[in-house]
């Protein structure tokens, strides 16, 4: 369902060049749950943002269920992101002046869901990250792991197929980092949606099946866990 | 150094009260590594603001280095933020159109520190946390663990007697997180900073010789590393 073949990321900064992606590739099928580590700076989060199409490569091929998205126009990649994909960014990016439950519902006003069932798919989205009860405070008024789950349920309400979550554990205890993974490995059991995340925690990794390793813009290795 | 007596803090919305942190006791004698802990919303964030001087209690009262924070002026209370505190806090905080090494130079514009010194001590603090190669990027063009990493260096720039870190390490690999613990811990052992930090991660918090741990805004225990 995710090919990437070739992709190279550069920025440039004056005559610095940054490599944050070298000649990357492999590819993910259908209702795979992956896990992505590799030190800071090694170049996960820009990897995401290629695979959620909201960044391009600076050369090489994404393939997302088979269409190359370089050939595709802003309307049709917006649409991709609005329908296939369930983005939960490391920074959270919620909007500061809505509520929780306004925020959650902000995907599925693009997407002809009716307004008398978005308020109930997003409190069902609140209740799956235990935030019931925070469905009306704005984000500064939420601790940090809050706004880090007020996030996840966001990515969830759309039903995308594809979830892609990066650090979605970063600022929670254990017991909600569990919470959290046994939710993605449930959705990706019983629902079949395939599930990349970033994690920098080795326990959180092994509720997925493989795990690719980057270091300095580059595959490191990929794991797969034996067929037991 | 720090005294905590009897704190509550109670947060108001609409005719909903909050009660993040309720009649909360504990002190901190200088020179203490201490670890606070507990389950995201338990009102750990809240602490560290009213320890830090950045918010007050609803009651009870906070002494710091002896004096009573409630009787302190917005200036003195500013004083005390620019000298005796470094604060990393968990959303990061920094600005988003000036470079890392301008952002770690903030603190000594306001601390007297001359123009001359300020560009060495400021570079010095983004080595000792493995950035002085990212000084002259802009936060947006750095990974998250970078971004963490910056808001830290910028807490150690003024070489202020206690470190306040608000979950430090959650956007860090495990390899980055020890360097940054071994960092703290060297800190605390050879210039007698006291170091509070929050952690979600066991594994940092064993770097510390004493865990609070929080629980729906009360210390659920108090442990202390036995004398060997
Ligand atoms: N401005 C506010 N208004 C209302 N409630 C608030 C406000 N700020 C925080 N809270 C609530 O106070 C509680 C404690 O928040 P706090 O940020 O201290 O938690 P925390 O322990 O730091 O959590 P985390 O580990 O998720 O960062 C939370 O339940 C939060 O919803
Ligand atoms: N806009 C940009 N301009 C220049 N360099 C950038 C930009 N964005 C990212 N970088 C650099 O690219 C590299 C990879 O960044 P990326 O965010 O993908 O890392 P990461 O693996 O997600 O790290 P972390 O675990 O810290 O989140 C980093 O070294 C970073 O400094
Ligand atoms: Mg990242
Ligand atoms: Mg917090």
């Amino acid at each position: 369902v995710v090919k990437i073949e070739n992709v190279s990321k550069i920025y440039s900064l004056g005559d610095v060049q940054v490599e944050a992606l070298k000649n990357v590739s492999f590819s993910v099928e259908e209702g795979e749950f992956l896990s992505v580590m590799g030190a800071s700076g090694s170049g996960k989060s820009t990897l995401m943002n290629i695979i959620g199409c909201l960044d391009t490569p600076t050369s090489g091929d994404y393939f997302i269920e088979g269409r190359n998205v370089s050939g595709l126009s802003g309307d049709e990649l917006a649409d991709i992101r609005k329908h296939k994909i369930g983005f939960v960014f490391q920074g959270f990016n919620l909007l500061p002046r809505m509520s929780a439950l306004e925020n959650v519902k902000l995907p599925m006003l693009y997407n002809g869901v009716k307004p008398h069932d978005r308020e109930g798919k997003a409190m069902e989205a609140l209740e799956m990250v235990g935030l019931a009860d925070r469905a009306h405070h704005q984000p500064q008024q939420l601790s940090g792991g809050q706004q880090q789950r007020v996030a996840i349920a966001r990515a969830l309400v759309n039903d995308a197929s594809m979830i892609l979550a990066d650090e979605p554990t970063g600022n929670l205890d254990s017991r909600t980092s569990l919470d959290i993974m046994e939710l993605f490995a449930e959705l990706n059991r019983k629902l079949g949606r395939t599930v990349i995340q970033v994690t920098h925690e080795p326990e959180m990794a092994s509720f997925s099946r493989r795990i690719l390793t980057f270091r300095d813009g580059a595959i490191l290795k990929d794991e797969r866990e034996s067929q037991v």
